[in-house]
């Protein structure tokens, strides 16, 4: 119903404008229809990392895409959350402070609901809960080593 | 209702029994490049139905039993179950007393055999995929296209054109 | 042949006039994701020539230009000036004398003004592009398709088809 | 011309299988020409790395299938070598033994060669010998600060 549909992109759109702006420390974004009716209108986003100017989406970095299309996912997960999130190397083309950022967001997403982070960033595996490590000792077979709590000291390499 | 734990036999590079144990939290999945992360996630998704063999990085669904190894001859078949547990109310006369209530296990499991032959069990009693779809949608553990993160596809929803992005009203509606 | 530097003013995010200079050996640019990394590469595809202002991120080429930031205003053109090293021969009548031969620079300019207008320059000198392409491939700076590998974009080979893959035998006969 | 078309094929064939292997560890692979004249074929991958059996390209991981496309075109690069190589962000996927095998080879072709690798990778800036930082001190504007040798001391943060 065309209400319904309203209702629910005010609202992502609210959400999407906060994660952005948490994610990224500063700037601004976003969300906008494509013209005609809310009932086959396309979403455009319109995205401003912090000191630039408003562009063309196009033209903003690898990690400012990534971090841009984490902000609308996370929004979307914020409104109508699942049990349970799983990541698959997400963090991979972020910067230091951007991976700090996403780091927070998860932990505190993660108050209520089980994340599950594929990972080869050291930041994202010292700040999770739970650690398991996959190993193919055996050549070509899987094995779960379950490794330590975030507790447990972590030895750096 | 929460994940209690997965577990996959068979299922492509994990050729003996695996179970991981799911903590509230977050859980960091690490490893070395090909060591079989990334079919974690696969697994995921075929315990919940998935039915494109493409979407699980495949040519034909069969390409998701173990195939075999420098040191292991190959599987017949594949199983992956998923075990939820959620708070189900044992007397359904709408009683008020609260102990009525208690935690259930709730068992989902899918094989394939290398003959094409597929079986889906819930609580290991075999049944229809419907069944299980149904029997998510009561509990609310269908997930969203936001669910899963897939690697390397992360900035599909920039990239894509507007009318690609509709889907995300529909799944906050 | 070997590249000098290459600089730039009013080239995407880089406003003030930059210089780099090329080392012999590995280069390695750091910095935080939106810094300017990537655009240098774009710098460096623009000023040999690049035609698609898709392949360059933008939506037209004016999009190159330096379009302003918090504390500047945007800018009126875009300049990339590619310098390079050749060992040319001084005289060209074929004798063997050794001490005839010097290592000359070249410089390759490329701008662009809003308005569309747009020039190239060879050792500051205004040329056509087609002057460019054919000093590159008398001087071997001709770029093959690996000669640049784009954020993002390496699984291409690995993910295309057989037929998008035959340049390569193209570019090594 | 047919034969000289079948002869870089054999070359990158050869070149390709030499550095895959190279690249990770062990392992091997090979190209073939789909079916019909050389003059019109297309190029098969066929990957299979250490341990494991024989399969379907698609299915390998995506670390795998970077390396795998940085071996060919490496293979490219070393039969038909250009003055410059750009590399940008190409070591995201890869965990820390394939990187040192990648970074080996990098520094191997640089005797010859000019590269300017874009990276957020500690251990192939570390092994790089010049080091260029882009800052945005002023929102929105890049500068470049040369930063440091190979052979002064690196921070680790
Ligand atoms: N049916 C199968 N039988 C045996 N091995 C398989 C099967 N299907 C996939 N594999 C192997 O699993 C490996 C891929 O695993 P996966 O994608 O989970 O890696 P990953 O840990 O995510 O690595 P990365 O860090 O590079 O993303 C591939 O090497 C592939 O050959
Ligand atoms: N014409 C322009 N004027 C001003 N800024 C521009 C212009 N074109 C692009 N930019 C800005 O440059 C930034 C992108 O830079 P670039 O792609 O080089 O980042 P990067 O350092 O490679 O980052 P990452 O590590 O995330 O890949 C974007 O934020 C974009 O807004
Ligand atoms: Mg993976
Ligand atoms: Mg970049």
């Amino acid at each position: 119903t065309k209400s319904r549909l309203e209702e629910a992109f005010e609202l992502l759109n609210e959400k999407f404008k906060e994660v952005f702006t948490m994610l990224f420390g500063k700037g601004r974004a976003e969300l906008q229809l494509t013209e005609g009716s809310i009932l086959d209108a396309g979403i455009e986003i319109v995205a401003q990392p912090p000191g630039k100017r408003l562009q063309n989406m196009m033209l903003l970095s690898g990690g400012e895409k990534a971090l841009t299309a984490l902000s609308l996912l996370f929004a979307g997960f914020m409104i109508k959350p699942t049990p349970l999130c799983l990541l698959d190397e997400v963090d991979a083309p972020l910067d230091e402070s951007n991976t700090d950022r996403f780091i927070y967001l998860l932990r505190e997403l993660a108050k209520s609901i089980q994340f599950i982070t594929i990972t080869h960033n050291r930041r994202t595996m010292e700040a999770a809960d739970y650690i398991y490590g996959i190993t193919m000792e055996e050549p070509g077979s899987s094995k779960v080593v379950s490794m330590h709590l975030a507790d447990a000291p972590v030895s750096t390499s | 209702m929460r994940i209690e734990r997965i577990e996959m036999v068979g299922f492509k590079s994990f050729a003996s029994k695996t179970v991981f144990k799911f903590h509230p939290g977050t859980t960091a999945i690490v490893g070395p490049n090909g060591c079989g992360k990334s079919n974690i996630v696969d697994a995921f998704k075929w315990v919940l139905g998935e039915q494109s063999a493409k979407s699980l990085r495949g040519g034909s669904m069969e390409d998701v039993i173990f195939a075999g190894s420098a040191t292991q001859k190959t599987k017949g078949m594949a199983e992956v179950t998923l075990i939820l547990s959620d708070i189900i109310n044992e007397d359904s006369n709408g009683s008020d007393s609260v102990d009525k209530k208690k935690m259930t296990e709730i068992s989902v499991t899918r094989r394939l055999y290398r003959s094409g032959e597929s079986d889906y069990l819930m609580n290991k009693v075999p049944c229809r995929l419907k069944d299980i779809k149904s029997m998510f949608l009561d509990t609310g553990l269908e997930l969203k296209a936001y669910s899963i993160l897939e690697q390397g596809r992360i900035g599909d929803i920039v990239n894509s054109k507007p009318l690609d992005r509709r889907f995300l009203i529909e799944e906050v509606a």
